[in-house]
């Protein structure tokens, strides 16, 4: 079963569509305009024509059993609301949907999306910090596999100071943040020590991350 | 003189004005439609009526002498484009522009402007990877004023180790990445010595990255 389903080949649906293929993951995407279909599929995105107000239509395309399905239908409202409900009708766990305005994004809410994306209103935030702070956080994708990644802190940590761990040293690993329950502690120092259900937000290479994890 | 210029007042461009704004910047905001220009003024952004086809109108309306002018007008192409030759005209220093589509930016970038902005496909992205890592990159954002940050290294630093700065301890800051030249190092660990002309990009509060910066 595909992992993602994306609804609406828009400029937003389509991006969206071509990221998570370039990030190696399984995507179905889907839209009404068989042009749209096309050009997804000639920009490697498996695509699909289907009209996503008909449950049948979704169903038989293969949206069901899937972990997350994200709507990126902005103008047609209808359409937006339809697919939305549906998709809360064939249990999907975890849906998203872009909103064009406010009163868009309560129906939305109140149906049950895990996140409700406005893209203008987002990057217009974006970039006004990034142009205060003369700052592109996007610095953090420029190292090949450098990532911002969250994971539950392991077992064998509990109970050790960062200093004592070296994860700097030993895994090129940051910890940017620790989260405790409702309280964040942000760029702890090496007297810092974590306890058991601390999460952690790490900086460093993706590879570096995972191995961390396992051993 | 004001700092910023936001020409436009959709979605993209009234979220950036009161950002801006909220951020401690002089902004002014210049919108065709009467309604747009009063709904600024309701939020708190000073706006002016002003058609930005005109140099006229914009001159009087005071975009001159302005460090910076966000063009935020996305359909209306023959505008976006018209306002962004006469900002080039006033010899405004840095003009950043939303662009529709892959043709609208190329003629942007003709004219010179410092950035093309694409919301939807930037969004589309970012989300593609906070899906894929589960980590939204706002995190950092959350406590109340941690901020990723970049600064050329101070003088005093010059041939000191992380390890013996100490600054996680001393300010709360973590270095994420220093840039040398060409090169990244992401998550540098103690041993790492400051070179002259090093950029580093940090986070931690805000207060504590300027108080570095002072001292
Ligand atoms: N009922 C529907 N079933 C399937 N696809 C649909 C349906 N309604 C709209 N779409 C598709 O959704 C896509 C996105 O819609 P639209 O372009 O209106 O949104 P948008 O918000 O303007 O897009 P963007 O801002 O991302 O460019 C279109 O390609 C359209 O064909
Ligand atoms: N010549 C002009 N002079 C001043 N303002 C203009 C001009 N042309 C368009 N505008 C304004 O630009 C604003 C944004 O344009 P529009 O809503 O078409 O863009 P948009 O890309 O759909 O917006 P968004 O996606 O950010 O919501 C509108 O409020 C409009 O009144």
């Amino acid at each position: 079963p595909n992992q993602y389903v994306v609804i609406g080949l828009g400029r937003f649906g389509l991006s969206l569509a071509k990221e998570l293929v370039h990030l190696g993951q399984e995507v179905l995407a889907i839209d009404q305009s068989e042009e749209r279909v096309r050009e997804a599929e000639e920009a490697g995105v498996y695509a699909v024509q289907a009209n996503a107000r008909s449950k049948m239509a979704l169903r038989e395309a293969g949206v069901q059993n899937v972990e997350n399905v994200i709507i990126a239908i902005g103008e047609d409202l209808e359409s937006s609301i339809l697919a939305t409900m549906i998709c809360k009708e064939l249990e999907i766990p975890r849906i998203y949907a872009k909103a064009d305005n406010p009163v868009h994004a309560d129906v939305l809410r109140h149906i049950g999306v895990e996140r409700v994306i406005f893209p203008e209103e987002e990057v217009g935030k974006r970039l006004a910090h990034s142009l205060v702070t003369g700052v592109l956080m996007d610095y953090i994708d420029m190292a090949p596999d450098a990532s911002i990644m969250e994971l539950t802190v392991p077992d064998r940590f509990v109970g050790k100071s960062l200093g004592v761990l070296q994860l700097r040293r030993k895994y090129g690993i940051s910890v940017l943040v620790i989260k405790r329950g409702d309280s964040l502690i942000v760029s702890p120092h090496g007297d810092h020590s974590f306890q058991a259900g601390d999460i952690l937000i790490v900086l460093g290479a993706r590879s570096e991350i995972e191995r961390l994890q396992r051993r």
